[in-house]
């Protein structure tokens, strides 16, 4: 399931967003 | 409108709101950018391709307005508050009422009621698409259809739809987040503010706020069936490979 919000993760991550 | 009765600001939250909506020319050249590239990878791969179904056209403006989506949840202070965890869940949550939102906002304005309008530009004419259609995709389109004509009624204007963006990201009911009573009470002060806005903007009109409350459970009944009928679809192996579509459609039903 970890896996399946892998993408929606990455894009909230990156960047400046913690 | 372009401005309130004199006296009456327009509330600070509406605005900031408004500030924060993305250039939507801007969003239009990256998508259609994104699907020139994509059709031309298509037809370098195999010299007959195939051109994209209005269907497949369709999925994948979807997948790229999501894309989007997050992009324009992310420049929100209301949302950066949020740890990486609860804003998923949001998004889980809300992810096809904002497309549908999109999509609906988009017709309201197009007017045209036997086309629609692609945020790139691309007009589909429904009795195409409606003649290819099952009894599914009608209903959908015909509810669709129904609800623009109910905001166009209403006159739905561009600070209204951004204020039923953050309805819709902010939703209370969304279970097991660790931060509940910061999304309830972000919820609280945005309804206040469109409050505030449809009676300093349509004194004439009180019971505008109401109205325009009740067409969120309409949305939401909309998305549903639209997310079922991706679901069906994909499973049916008719969606086109989408990243962020196809992983929100698992998502929410893991």
């Amino acid at each position: 399931k970890k896996k399946d919000n892998a993408l929606l993760r990455y894009l909230l991550d990156k960047d400046d967003n913690t | 409108p372009s401005a309130p009765p004199a006296g009456l600001p327009v509330p600070a939250l509406v605005l900031e709101f408004v500030r924060c909506e993305q250039d939507e020319l801007q969003v239009r050249s990256k998508i259609s950018a994104h699907l020139g590239h994509l059709q031309q990878e298509q037809s370098s791969r195999s010299a007959k391709a195939e051109p994209l179904s209005t269907f497949g056209l369709m999925c994948h403006v979807a997948d790229q307005t999501l894309f989007s989506i997050v992009e324009w949840a992310r420049s929100c202070t209301f949302f950066k508050e949020l740890k990486v965890g609860d804003q998923m869940k949001l998004l889980h949550n809300c992810w096809s009422e904002l497309l549908v939102l999109d999509y609906i906002s988009r017709q309201v304005h197009h007017g045209k009621q036997d086309s629609i309008l692609l945020i790139t530009g691309q007009e589909v004419e429904l009795g195409s698409l409606l003649a290819q259609a099952g009894v599914t995709l009608a209903e959908l389109v015909q509810g669709g259809q129904e609800l623009v004509q109910h905001l166009q009624e209403l006159q739905l204007d561009r600070r209204e739809i951004a204020c039923f963006k953050y309805l819709i990201l902010f939703n209370p009911d969304v279970k097991l987040l660790e931060n509940q009573v910061y999304v309830e009470s972000v919820y609280e002060q945005v309804s206040g503010a469109l409050l505030e806005y449809t009676l300093c903007v349509y004194p004439q009109h009180v019971e505008r706020f109401s109205q325009l409350l009740l067409r969120l459970p309409e949305l939401r009944a909309l998305s549903v069936q639209a997310e079922d009928y991706l679901c069906y679809k994909h499973l049916s192996g008719e969606v086109p490979c989408n990243n962020l579509l196809i992983e929100m459609l698992h998502a929410k039903r893991a």
